[in-house]
């Protein structure tokens, strides 16, 4: 967070902004479901903040290292739920594992990941001199109510969140008071339907959505194929994850001075000029060789040692890089040069060995030079910070795309926010902290960066629904970055971001606290969804807690009042319905402007819509047609209504299917 | 003997608002399950009746569906596990 913020316009020394106008999310408390939080962390100081919130209800449970003292005006909750974990883990010691039965955090994600949403202000921080700055959460006055629902394995080194127990973490947050809800957590594909209650937490954020909490959800890290989206329930927020602009350049000097920058987060001493190998049979030998770096554990110690060591890997996944390491170091070798497609996953190794990432282009170039160099050296200085230009945002690799696959008319994800390489706060006694601090990535990180923005807007509109809420974001997000440039999505290959990489683009707090006119959805239209989506009268009827009855023919569900149009299936010419709702001066006159999907034709009626004391609402209707005569893939467009003043835009996608459920790999 | 697992019972929106009568009733349908109040006060894991009503408990798989044929149930399902992202 040295960076996110600023990035994003949200400058604390800015005299005027939105963090100054709602003294920076004071009477807002942010609700965490995680894996506890650390509350010794300076991050959770409640310096200068006022009292309590009255509509607080909630309260410290006290646990294993954890007492109610440890909260504070910052931290004003603290709960965890286990029962279900427990019955479901039979051969889980509470009395021996390492997790703490108690609110405290032994992973630490649940302490980055509070900092990010509301930690307090703390300056002069760094990774081992990396990303410094001030460390500080989106609404730094913010409450955080922490609800532990995930625990640490032992046995298989991952931590795990039961439905039963996280449901009833919101079902406490719900009764407790909280404003935001914010949830880093995910299920893989395939998912379940959003009214099953399998996918707890779209039920449980169902019913907090209704009683005004927003509830803010991590899109997951099963990117960059599509269909992988998940928490995609409508009144859900999902977000993605984006770079930063900024990065960790570690020159690699070759033997002939030309100067490779790398990626690391390398913080140990220069690595002065040492041999270079890529690890291959130079053709007289019996040795078993391989420079793929899953694969460098066949190599000799002799090949390795004393040597930094080139590999290349078409695996994205951290640990390939830590295992090389690990095999390289293991054999007495010096440093390992990982070549390898953009994972946006950069972490220290182990004991701050130097392992650096370059791609295969720059990999080839250091592989070429070893083959025409009879005694290839090189040397690996520690990396740098570099902030700002020439840097671009990314979406980042792993960052699970759209289309909805339960739902594909329903835009997901919504939003996109920074969640790559955050530095926050975490337990001290996790493996790469510095002094209580390390970066993360995943949309664990970019969720919470939205929750924090959620906060601010709230507190500036507390009667705003969550819906309004989120359409206030979505329609004034960027769909550049900060400065203009466009925002390209990691993968393979890279291209340039579009919605179902990043919802309606990159969050711009300033604007979304004043969006001008809002989509607004409330109970009946979420029913009318249920209906649009075929779920049974009788279940949508007890999930909302009053009798149904869906109109005949159901409605559709294109005509569901999202802030962004998805056609997954056009064919005859179709007809929607959007409703927008003034939330700026009483009397305006937005004017319509769109920019169409390639080969389809929008007409939009009216084209000006006007507001005043008595018109808080107006509708209007968008008729789409194709013009393609085969199946298509998606096109994507956006449609404004600006009064010059506000601009106030959704996304298009529109997919042509003339055979429709029909599928082919030609 | 049937090994019990830990299942989600939900009933949609509260139909009181004191909490302890919705967990009341959530021990009721569970007792009248099982036989007994002890029983079913060890089945119980969670009342959910804050935001919503519904409890999770451990149950054989025949026990779910009992409960699943209730009129007042919208569903019952196995606990399942998220992760962190």
């Amino acid at each position: 967070t040295t960076r996110t913020w600023d990035y994003l316009g949200l400058s604390a020394t800015s005299p005027k902004n939105l963090l100054n106008d709602t003294n920076m999310g004071e009477e807002v408390i942010i609700g965490i479901v995680d894996t506890g939080v650390w509350p010794e962390s300076e991050v959770f100081n409640d310096n200068g903040i006022g009292p309590v919130p009255s509509h607080w209800k909630g309260g410290c449970e006290s646990g294993e290292m954890f007492n109610s003292s440890h909260c504070n005006k910052k931290l004003i909750g603290a709960k965890y739920f286990i029962s279900a974990f427990l019955a479901e883990n039979e051969s889980f010691n509470s009395t021996e594992s390492l997790d703490f039965i108690s609110p405290r955090d032994f992973d630490g994600h649940g302490t980055h990941v509070a900092t990010i949403a509301g930690g307090s202000v703390l300056s002069g921080i760094s990774y081992k001199g990396l990303a410094g700055g001030t460390v500080r959460g989106g609404a730094p006055r913010a409450r955080i109510a922490m609800y532990k629902a995930c625990w640490y394995l032992d046995d298989e080194d991952v931590n795990t969140c039961s439905s039963a127990d996280l449901l009833k973490a919101m079902d406490e947050a719900i009764h407790d008071g909280v404003d935001v809800l914010s949830l880093s957590i995910g299920y893989r594909v395939p998912f379940y339907p959003e009214t099953d209650v399998r996918d707890g937490m779209a039920t449980g954020a169902f019913h907090a959505v209704l009683k005004g909490i927003t509830v803010v959800c991590s899109g997951g890290n099963a990117g960059p194929a599509p269909q992988t989206v998940g928490n995609i329930a409508p009144w859900i927020l999902t977000v993605a994850a984006t770079t930063l602009d900024r990065s960790f350049p570690t020159p690699i000097i070759l033997g002939n001075n030309k100067v490779i920058l790398g990626q690391a987060m390398y913080a140990g001493p220069e690595l002065g000029f040492t041999s270079l190998v890529y690890p291959e049979n130079p053709g007289n030998s019996n040795e078993s060789f391989s420079g793929t770096c899953e694969l460098l554990f066949i190599n000799s110690n002799v090949t390795m040692a004393g040597k930094v060591v080139l590999c290349f890997t078409t695996l994205k996944r951290y640990s390939t890089v830590s295992s090389a390491a690990y095999y390289v170091k293991r054999a007495g070798g010096l440093g390992v040069i990982i070549a390898r497609h953009p994972g946006d996953t950069l972490l220290p190794c182990l004991d701050d060995f130097p392992c650096v990432a370059v791609d295969y282009e720059l990999g080839t170039n250091i592989l070429l030079y070893i083959r025409s160099n009879g005694s290839p050296v090189v040397k690996i200085e520690p990396s740098k910070t570099l902030v700002g230009y020439p840097v671009g945002t990314k979406v980042a690799d792993f960052s699970s795309r759209g289309p909805n696959s339960i739902a594909p008319a329903i835009l997901k994800p919504d939003i996109a926010a920074p969640g790559v390489s955050i530095l926050a706060a975490t337990a001290t006694n996790r493996t790469f902290n510095d002094r209580g601090f390390i970066m993360l990535s995943g949309t664990s990180m970019a969720a919470p960066v939205i929750s924090g923005v959620v906060a601010l807007v709230k507190a500036l509109h507390r009667d705003w629904s969550p819906a309004a809420i989120r359409s206030a974001i979505v329609t004034t997000a960027w769909r550049t970055d900060p400065f203009g440039e466009q925002i390209f999505a990691n993968g393979s290959p890279r291209k340039l971001a579009d919605p179902f990489d990043y919802g309606g683009g990159l969050v711009n707090p300033e604007k979304a606290a004043n969006p001008g006119l809002v989509y607004d959805l409330g109970l009946e239209d979420y029913i009318v969804y249920m209906c649009s989506e075929g779920y049974t009268e009788s279940s949508i009827s007890q999930l909302v807690g009053k009798g149904t009855v869906c109109s005949n023919p159901r409605p559709s569900v294109l005509d569901f009042n999202l802030p962004s149009i998805t056609i997954p299936n056009l064919k005859e010419e179709v007809t929607l319905t959007r409703i927008l709702t003034n939330v700026g001066p009483l009397d305006s006159v937005y004017k319509v402007a769109v920019e169409p999907p390639f080969g389809v034709q929008l007409t939009v009626a009216p084209e000006t819509l006007v507001f005043n004391s008595t018109t808080k609402r107006v509708s209007f209707k968008v008729r789409v047609s194709t013009t393609h005569k085969i199946n298509t893939g998606y096109y994507f467009g956006s449609l404004t209504w600006s009064d010059s003043v506000h601009n106030v835009t959704i996304p298009l996608s529109v997919r042509t299917q003339i055979l429709q459920d029909y599928y082919d790999e030609n | 003997g049937a090994q019990t697992k830990v299942h989600i019972v939900y009933l949609g929106e509260k139909q009181h608002d004191d909490p302890e009568v919705v967990t009341e009733s959530h021990h009721r349908m569970l007792w009248s399950l099982l036989g007994s109040k002890e029983d079913a006060h060890n089945s119980m894991v969670h009342s959910y009746r804050h935001g919503f009503s519904g409890f999770a408990a451990k149950l054989t798989k025949s026990q779910a569906k009992k409960l699943a044929d209730l009129p007042e149930v919208v569903h019952v399902t196995p606990d399942s596990f998220y992760e962190l992202a």
